[in-house]
């Protein structure tokens, strides 16, 4: 565990945190997409199977049960007690776009083909596209409310201290994973242009808004 | 990943 690696972690919590009280205070999803929620959940689930095999530190174990209960806590409140507030017209991603691509490239790109490895390869790979929806519906409305932008925020920074994490885990410790490392670049990619509105716009007070 | 192949990150 370094800092970067453990700053990584809590910017992740953050996010979760940020949405589920977005969503709880405001007694609202709007803005968010479901889709993505159901890709993170899925992200979780099949990642974290090795929960049930293998112990690895209670930092970890307690982690990964917090991101699968906060990830289906959030699905039951956008899909069952706020579903009034869902966005669903604009939430319009196709998402089996991205599971079907992520299932074969996972069949094919692993390190180990056993069900565990192939599952966490899946989980590696969608989870870094899982935004997409997210960004595509915030496209769609040409906006985001400041809170939505910060759990955006939170979720993006995520990835990219991971990949402080394993430059600095490469040189201290000669670890390295090639399609974590590969993946994290991609997803950490997909956010720059929203990182760019975010520091421009959102901290200097103003709502972030697409241009036309 | 460590000898036995467990994934430590998150």
């Amino acid at each position: 565990m370094n800092l970067f690696r453990l700053a990584g972690d809590l910017s992740h919590l953050l996010a979760i945190i940020i949405l589920l009280i977005k969503i709880w205070k405001t007694r609202s999803c709007a803005g968010l997409s479901g889709k993505s929620q159901i890709l993170f959940a899925l992200v979780y689930i099949t990642r974290y199977l090795d929960l049930v095999t293998t112990y690895i530190s209670l930092y970890n174990s307690f982690m990964k049960v917090i991101f699968i209960s906060t990830s289906l806590a959030t699905i039951y409140l956008m899909y069952s007690k706020f579903r009034a507030t869902y966005d669903k017209n604009h939430d319009s991603f196709r998402i089996e776009f991205l599971i079907i691509p992520c299932v074969i490239l996972s069949l094919v790109i692993n390190s180990n083909f056993t069900v565990l490895e192939v599952l966490w390869t899946f989980s590696i790979y969608l989870e870094s596209v899982a935004i997409l929806p997210q960004l595509f519906l915030v496209s769609k409305t040409g906006e985001a409310e400041s809170i939505t932008s910060h759990y955006l925020f939170a979720l993006g920074s995520y990835r990219a201290l991971y990949i402080l994490n394993w430059i600095y885990r490469y040189y201290a410790e000669g670890h390295y994973e090639l399609i974590a490392i590969f993946a994290g670049c991609v997803q950490t990619i997909l956010y720059c242009d929203f990182f760019y509105l975010y520091v421009t716009k959102v901290l200097k007070g103003k709502k972030l808004q697409l241009p036309a | 990943k460590d000898e036995f192949g467990n994934k430590d990150e998150l």
